[in-house]
């Protein structure tokens, strides 16, 4: 998936790495010290609907033509996540244990057209 | 990034950077505040000190990852019973948020100090406070030691689990060894129960309702 770029108006993945010092919860979260908060923007014309981004094959890409010719669109497609990963987080809780956890599906690592 | 310039994805227009900014700043705590099953963020009126926060993560297995669909909690012990010697304290933990889960691995880690004259034996008890004055105790583990150092104890976690209160009380028994018997003068302090190496418990819990591990998964 591309990065954002300001004049990119294609469906890609927009970047924020956010410091927990920011937001001032740097007394509870021993680690990391803060995480990539990405997210999806971007339009998906219909010739890319369906495709998964960076992942695409030939076959995508032949699917993505046939559809570009097809004059009726089927519906609109979003620009959605297709690759997340876990974010493992050290906090103390209100009893003042450490509690280690993994939280599922955290960072965005891709985008693509639903 | 322009002012005429339309959002990409809704057509809006796109907020100015720092607008855009606060709005990444608070989906943040939303998310964090999600994804840890949390309302609101936790007000820390007892923070364990640095020193026996830094000791304690070294002890767990460094860079060990998080157990899958689990959590692994570290609890630091506050000591009631007699300063007289620490062999006869009971160690509180206060395991609210592990409540709520199922635990399925406990270890309580002691400090020995380095003055130990001989063999040390240790008893841990469950002391649950029961109808009458006295409650009653329930024996967790036995151990041995000549080493001093820490130790780590195993504990049954079904001795652990059940009480409906957030507050668990270990009771601590020990005594010096001479051969077989119990020596006659027992030192003071065997085990260090305040300071910076002060006991505390390593649980490995994991959501208790079925399913919610495969939600979670998905």
């Amino acid at each position: 998936t591309p990065t954002c770029e300001p004049e990119t108006p294609l469906c890609c993945r927009r970047d924020h790495y956010v410091d927990f010092q920011e937001l001032g919860w740097r007394d509870w979260i021993l680690q990391p010290e803060g995480y990539q908060l990405n997210y999806c923007s971007g339009q998906c014309p219909p010739h890319l609907a369906g495709s998964p981004g960076i992942a695409a094959s030939f076959h995508s890409a032949v699917f993505s033509l046939l559809k570009a010719n097809n004059p009726w669109p089927l519906g609109t497609s979003c620009c959605v996540p297709t690759a997340r990963r876990p974010l493992s987080l050290l906090y103390l809780d209100r009893d003042g244990n450490v509690v280690k956890t993994d939280v599922p599906d955290m960072v965005v690592e891709a985008c693509g057209c639903s | 990034q322009g002012a005429g310039a339309a959002c990409p994805s809704c057509g809006g227009p796109t907020p100015a950077p720092q607008a855009e900014r606060a709005l990444v700043l608070e989906l943040a705590k939303q998310q964090i505040l999600e994804g840890l099953h949390l309302t609101s963020r936790p007000r820390i009126t007892h923070p364990p000190p640095q020193a026996a926060l830094a000791r304690a993560l070294r002890r767990l297995q460094p860079g060990s990852v998080a157990p899958a669909n689990g959590e692994e909690v570290i609890s630091f012990a506050t000591t009631t019973g007699p300063s007289t010697s620490a062999c006869s304290s009971v160690l509180t933990f206060h395991l609210s948020t592990a409540q709520s889960h199922h635990l399925y691995h406990a270890r309580l880690w002691l400090h020995v100090f380095p003055t130990l004259p001989g063999t040390l034996f240790l008893r841990i008890f469950r002391w649950s406070p029961g109808s009458g004055h006295q409650g009653s105790r329930t024996l967790l583990a036995e151990h041995q030691t000549t080493a001093p150092g820490w130790h780590a104890l195993t504990l049954p976690s079904s001795g652990l689990r059940g009480e409906e209160s957030p507050v668990l009380k270990l009771q601590l028994n020990c005594r010096l060894l001479e051969g077989n018997t119990t020596s006659a003068q027992q030192p003071r302090q065997l085990l260090d129960t305040a300071g910076d190496q002060r006991p505390f418990l390593e649980l490995k819990i994991r959501p208790s309702e079925p399913g919610a591990g495969r939600a979670r998964r998905r």
